[in-house]
């Protein structure tokens, strides 16, 4: 059974697109068959794996408003076998508004990935930083999430919201949706916030925080700007560490609730 | 002449609520009559003054929705004698999809505010990390807006498109929305990252970004968990500095286009 996680959370830069591109690679190099769905107007996942998108004819916007195929609209990425991708642009800003008046708006991306799902073992859906309908969407498609949790004051505040709506969704659309994990994200062993955040989250939530933890890195935010996942930049380093640590905790597929 | 200035960027985490607290801070302190507008469900701002919002009775929610007038929803913030705050809890999130079939919802916060305007100097409204009608509500209201940039590479992506929003909402409801400028923010010089962007948004930009460049600080990312702005938690910091420059920057008026 394919596993659709969906990366989420509606606090903004905690690390959902590179934990989505991160986690999909290694998975990839671990050669799990892996599809990234990039559903983020700013399309930085689609960036970050070096994708083109001026040369794009199609994006998933298409596929959602029903122009097109999953087939027409999945890439490959370079140098990484196991991984195809559902491109974004910025035309996907206009999928919140234009389906608003659509009875089925809620399941249009589970419909799209539907004939090509079980051909792969993981599908990974990076969310914009809004519970939009583009979010409910992804939260619909998937039969778990990953909550990013950067640590920081201000990231922990939201969470308990971020839960409410899985709850909600959970009862109005999609019934099996559980909680894959908690990913503690930019820990830096230099403040005592890391640690504060780090001992609340464990505390509130216990062992559906992932053991792994990502530590703020250079390396891992210079690496969009090469248009490849530190695994390929620079797979020696703490980042690309831990992300194939995530992903073997992800493939062990830990307990979940 | 208020000054109404809409801190505002679709990018998530890079500083919007941090500048929002911080520039009001310092603009009250030098004797500025401010009011901060928390117009983000996630409510940061409001937790980053110190306000409980639990105590509260209405909130900017209430106000919006025409249920409580301005001067019923307005608190002040302890030792800071010039500011104000109109603040926000989650029931916010409501607000877009309950005013969708509303015909004046793009001007419900410039209504609610109009009464007290005058009253003030400066009146800053933070924004949250998508461009939804509380954004929307935001640009309409404010007469200039404030685009704190992070120092990385995805935050330089989606700046183009913010700015064809800008574009849009002048043509279409606030024809005198300037850009005040675009702010620096989370610059790192250990890292090259940081001068690329940098040197790129001067490139493209020009005298639209401020000479004030906010550096990363792990005190002002620990002052909201004492709900205080970094000029009360640690008023010597190089924080706190800067963002004192920026009041006075933003004060000298500079020239914005
Ligand atoms: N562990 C890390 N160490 C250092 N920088 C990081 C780390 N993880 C992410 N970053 C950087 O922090 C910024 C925010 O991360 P990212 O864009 O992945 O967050 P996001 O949650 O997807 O943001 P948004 O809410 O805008 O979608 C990016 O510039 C990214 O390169
Ligand atoms: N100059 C700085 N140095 C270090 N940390 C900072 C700095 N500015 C902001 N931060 C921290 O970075 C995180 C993101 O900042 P902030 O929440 O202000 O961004 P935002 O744009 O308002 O986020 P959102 O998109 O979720 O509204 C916060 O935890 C904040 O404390
Ligand atoms: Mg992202
Ligand atoms: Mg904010």
């Amino acid at each position: 059974m394919t596993k659709i996680i969906c990366i989420v959370n509606q606090k903004g830069g905690v690390g959902k697109t590179t934990t989505s591109v991160n986690l999909s690679a290694a998975l990839a190099i671990y050669e799990k068959k892996t599809l990234l769905v990039d559903c983020d107007p700013q399309a930085n996942a689609t960036t970050g794996l070096g994708i083109e998108k001026n040369n794009l004819d199609l994006t998933l916007y298409h596929g959602l408003i029903g122009q097109a195929g999953v087939d027409e609209i999945m890439v490959g990425v370079s140098k990484i076998e196991n991984l195809n991708v559902l491109p974004s642009r910025v035309e996907l800003i206009g999928f919140d508004i234009e389906m608003i008046k659509h009875p089925d708006r809620e399941t249009a991306l589970k419909r799209l990935i539907k004939p090509v799902a079980s051909y792969f073992d993981y599908i990974i859906i990076d969310c914009p930083p809004s519970l939009s309908l583009l979010t409910v969407n992804a939260m619909t498609a998937a039969n778990s999430i990953l909550i990013p949790l950067q640590c920081e004051f201000y990231a922990l505040e939201g969470l308990s919201q971020l839960l409410k709506t899985v709850d909600r969704i959970r009862h109005a659309l999609n019934n099996s949706l559980e909680i894959k994990g908690i990913l503690l994200t930019m820990f830096d062993k230099r403040t005592n916030l890391s640690y504060q955040v780090a001992e609340d989250a464990k505390g509130h939530f216990n062992d559906l925080v992932f053991q792994t933890i990502v530590p703020r890195s250079i390396r891992l935010s210079e690496s969009p700007s090469f248009g490849k996942p530190i695994l390929l930049y620079d797979a020696a380093s703490v980042g690309s560490k831990s992300y194939f640590a995530l992903a073997r905790e992800v493939m062990k597929d830990r307990k979940s609730s």
